[in-house]
């Protein structure tokens, strides 16, 4: 464990703790995709796979509950609580993300580091998540605006994996043998993904102007 | 011989 994972890890847990605290409290979703969310879920389910199986440490363990059991609880809140579902905007989160979960399966049965089960699962769920935000980003662009709670999400969320980076790098320089090009290039492609999000969030706030993301 | 390598990241 280093520092930047510790750091990534726990942006990783604001992030869904601040979706999940203001859909809690705010009993709304409005602005949040659902779909993204639905893929996060299934990104966690496919990855933790071994949680039962390989115990690597308490730490990992508990952190891996937290996000299965947040992730499915937004899930079940923008669906099925009768107050927050009302708030859904399913018109505008239209973005067909099965269209992603299959290109990413069958890029994980060729591209893997073992063509095992629980390999290619958890190759999957790399894969999804690289591009899990994509209907978030789409539904951002949508409506225009993003209430700064959104915005702090997806802010928090793309913050999570470039520290990852800084992790693989420090990681590839101190441990012999740390090799995982696959992790690396999904990680990468997830960040830039974010990239442009990232810079009109940057000026939003260097401008303290609220954030308009261009059609 | 190649340890198995589990993923010890989240």
């Amino acid at each position: 464990m280093n520092i930047f994972r510790l750091a990534g890890d726990m942006t990783h847990l604001a992030s869904v703790l601040v979706l999940l605290l203001k859909i809690h409290t705010i009993k709304s979703c409005a602005g949040i995709s659902l779909k993204t969310q639905e893929l996060y879920a299934l990104v966690f389910a496919t990855r933790y796979l071994d949680l039962f199986t390989d115990y690597i440490s308490l730490y990992n363990t508990l952190m891996k509950l937290i996000f299965l059991v947040s992730s499915f609880s937004i899930v079940w809140y923008i669906r099925h609580h009768k107050i927050v579902r009302r708030s859904y905007d399913k018109d505008q989160d239209t973005f067909r993300h099965y269209f992603l979960v299959l290109p990413c399966f069958l890029l994980a049965l060729v591209i893997n580091e073992k063509f095992t089960v629980k390999e290619i699962m958890w190759t999957f769920s790399l894969y999804l998540e690289a591009v899990a935000i994509l209907p978030q980003l789409v539904l951002l662009q949508r409506t225009r605006n993003i209430d700064n709670l959104t915005g702090q999400y997806v802010f928090l969320l793309g913050a999570y994996r470039s520290l990852y980076i800084l992790n693989w790098i420090y990681r590839y320089f101190t441990e012999p043998h740390y090799v995982h090009w696959i992790t690396w290039i999904s990680g990468l492609v997830q960040t830039l993904l974010y990239a442009d999000f990232f810079y009109y969030y940057f000026q939003s706030w260097k401008n303290n102007v609220k954030l308009e993301l261009p059609a | 011989t190649t340890q198995e390598q589990t993923h010890d990241e989240l």
